[in-house]
């Protein structure tokens, strides 16, 4: 039983913010309690879901290091059963603000022992790097979801990533597993799309989850308005792939 | 003039190493003499240019943090007239490193203060974030080149770069200036598209490049090959664009 998801690459633009809010909106309008907390300096879930992070007082950067309970950094969403740990203006300074710390690689985990049996699933979206934001999101989940582009340079930066993984599985969490590779963005016709998927599937046997999430400008727009794409948009084809992807990803943390 | 010139954004994936490969390579074809820096230890630029990551013995790791001159990490590439300082394994660790290290913003620009005038131009690919990787890009150049995705995420990033920007131009480098805004991947039949670039010209009067890079599936599979767009399918309009994007470039760097 998965409870704690990291969605996580350190490629840049390949589909881990659209992920996260996506598959967390879509499992809360089914009914299943989420929390989705954006480590992300970018603050790109935070503000993908309506919430101002200029106007964050109590966010990701308050709860690792200023000692805020993460239930008061807690936010409504448009959406019902879906909480939101949002970001702020301070996050970007975190980085280098870890270094320093006293167990910095905890943080986030021992912030969320308190709360993660009150949600069905808890979300993390991270930042396009390995730093110590990742490293914390890895350390507090038990799985990691990975979108990877249907490109060249993301398949080549995965090594890098199931290295970090390997690293932080034999370190600081020994349980932590892939839960599954999302392929996205992905357009069938062209040859590289269809080069880059295949070779996924075969380099990750089994992990790979079944549906590839289509280019849809839809995706793309709702963000703009606040909102994710289930009520932006819910006939979009983009809103019925990420309802498969929730279901998918709920299935595989229930039966990990 | 402008000699230096770092290709920065901290939204990831809006095309930085598409962008500093193809204006460097491009620039080479037509004569120039062109460095290429790669400061993302997700090693894009080196891959793209047919070196590989992995193997790389000396590079910009070893040159801001083990004193290596920078000449010994300088590499050819299969276009004439463009050399590049791969980033190899050992960058991924280098942020965390940096933060403990005396003058450690300015690591870069001495590296290359020996070396810059041997160039006509210099380009420095940045990695998807504002650390101190990206920081002592800003503070070595004396200009940024920034893509912009035609995306909402995209430009709501922009507003944090540009203080960034400021604060490095108040502290480390007062002379750090706009030297371009590239709009990238635009798909002209998308209102979002449209939207995104009537709002960024607007709001940089003067300082949009005339050309928007269309989306090009040449562009993303050039990379694959080891190639720039311009060795790998100079006629397509991939390599016309960033043609004429690196003119511009050259134009504005001289003038400014
Ligand atoms: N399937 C899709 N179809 C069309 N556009 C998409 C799709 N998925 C994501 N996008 C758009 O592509 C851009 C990149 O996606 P997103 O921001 O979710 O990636 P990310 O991995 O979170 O980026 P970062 O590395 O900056 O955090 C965004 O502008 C998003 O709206
Ligand atoms: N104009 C374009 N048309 C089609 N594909 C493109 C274009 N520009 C870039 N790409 C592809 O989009 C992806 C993202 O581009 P790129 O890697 O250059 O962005 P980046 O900003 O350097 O990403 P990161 O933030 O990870 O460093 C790559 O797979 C690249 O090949
Ligand atoms: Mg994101
Ligand atoms: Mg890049």
């Amino acid at each position: 039983m998965v409870r704690v998801v990291a969605v996580a690459n350190q490629k840049g633009g390949v589909g881990k913010t659209t992920t996260a809010v996506n598959v967390a909106a879509s499992l809360a309008q089914g009914g299943e309690r989420v929390l989705l907390v954006d480590m992300d300096p970018q603050a790109n879930a935070s503000s993908g879901l309506g919430i101002d992070p200029r106007r964050v007082a109590s966010g990701t950067y308050e709860v690792l290091l200023e000692g805020v309970p993460i239930a008061h950094a807690f936010r409504r969403t448009a959406v019902p059963n879906l909480t939101v740990v949002p970001a702020g203006p301070d996050l970007a300074g975190a980085e280098i603000e870890l270094v320093g710390r006293e167990g910095r690689e905890t943080l986030l985990r021992q912030a969320l022992e308190a709360e993660k049996d009150r949600f069905g699933l808890v979300l993390i979206d991270c930042p396009p790097s390995l730093g110590l934001l990742t490293v914390n999101a890895l350390v507090a989940a038990e799985g990691v979801l990975i979108p990877i582009q249907c490109e060249y340079y993301a398949l080549e930066g995965v090594s890098q990533l199931l290295n970090a993984l390997q690293r932080v599985k034999q370190g600081l969490n020994p349980e932590l597993m892939v839960l599954g590779i999302l392929l996205t963005m992905f357009d069938g016709r062209t040859n590289l799309a269809l080069q880059v998927a295949d070779q996924v599937k075969r380099a990750f046997r089994g992990r790979v989850l079944r549906h590839a999430v289509p280019r849809n400008v839809r995706l793309s727009e709702a963000p703009s308005h606040g909102l994710p794409i289930g009520l932006y948009d819910g006939r979009s084809r983009g809103a019925e792939i990420y309802a498969e992807v929730a279901k998918e990803v709920l299935v595989r943390a229930r039966g990990a």
